[in-house]
């Protein structure tokens, strides 16, 4: 799961600087 | 006792609503009924008006990289053009919620394969209750608040563009006459958020747990703040069985829009979810 959904996991596990979207 | 923790929950979760989502529902309504010092919203109401508000329509930290992929794309299209904007906007308002459910008391500690499920089936549910305030019958609030764009103009769009945000009005005016505040939204969110019901959920129980004490939180604010709303806990619950009927037609119109749009290109945060939703 984790896998197939990478953008997802890594929101998930960054702190709430911005991400590279 | 215990009814001060629900109360401590409501504050923390309503303080993370207010972090994390930059256009509230108060905000909002102020804009729509006028009642603002902020200039009135910009309206697009048809193409003319459409391309003259395009430049305002980009996502608040508009990258480089997506200015440069819409330039280098052949999207000639205006609708194809708008709809690459929203979708940058939900990428980004998918990045926001994900802020809010790691704020969720517990919600970390779920088992990572969760918390992604969870995110995957909950993340288009929220965004629908979330551009409910934004909406009145007659249009809806984009792009922070800065412009409106009426239902007509929407309804005007050729095939299936002009499908999409229908439903959502229909929704939105039902779910506003419940006239839920942001607090009593934060709350909401967190319920949709933490459904134990989604497919492939490892450990279930935590999950539920974590609801039921937002649950507890929801139904006591909501005796609190509305006592003269009668079985309001209950109206709110029941939207959750609406929510998940415009999600699956939601789904089935991004599908379509894939097989009849050749310059048509989803977001890969967007895909990600998306894929074998339902």
């Amino acid at each position: 799961l984790k896998e197939k959904h990478k953008i997802l996991h890594r929101l998930l596990q960054n702190s709430s600087s911005p991400v590279d979207l | 006792p215990e009814s001060a923790d629900l109360r401590a929950l409501a504050r923390h979760l309503y303080e993370s609503y207010l972090k994390y989502f930059p256009l509230t529902k108060a905000k909002a309504r102020a804009i729509l009924s006028g009642k603002t010092s902020d200039s009135a919203p910009f309206v697009i109401h048809d193409m003319k008006s459409l391309l003259e508000g395009e430049q305002m329509i980009n996502s608040r930290q508009m990258p480089a990289q997506e200015l440069r992929r819409a330039e280098m794309s052949v999207m000639h299209e205006v609708e194809l053009r708008f709809f690459h904007s929203c979708q940058s906007r939900s990428a980004e308002a998918v990045s926001e919620v994900t802020e809010f459910a790691k704020s969720i008391p517990g919600f970390v500690s779920l088992d990572l394969n969760d918390q992604v499920t969870l995110l995957k089936y909950g993340v288009i549910e929220v965004l629908i209750i979330m551009i409910a305030p934004l909406m009145n019958k007659d249009g809806t609030l984009i792009s922070y608040g800065q412009i409106f764009m009426t239902r007509e103009f929407l309804k005007s769009l050729r095939k299936p563009f002009c499908e999409m945000m229908e439903p959502k009005f229909e929704f939105s005016v039902r779910f506003n006459a419940l006239e839920l505040d942001d607090s009593d939204m934060a709350l909401f969110l967190a319920v949709i958020i933490l459904s134990g019901d989604r497919p492939g959920l490892l450990n279930v129980k935590p999950i539920e747990d974590l609801q039921e004490t937002v649950l507890h939180a929801l139904e006591l604010q909501l005796k609190t703040s509305h006592p003269d709303s009668l079985q309001l806990f209950a109206k709110v619950l029941q939207k959750m069985t609406d929510l998940r009927q415009l999600v699956t037609d939601h789904v089935q119109l991004i599908q379509l829009l894939k097989e009849t749009e050749v310059d048509w290109c989803l977001h890969p945060l967007l895909q990600e979810i998306m894929r074998d939703l339902y």
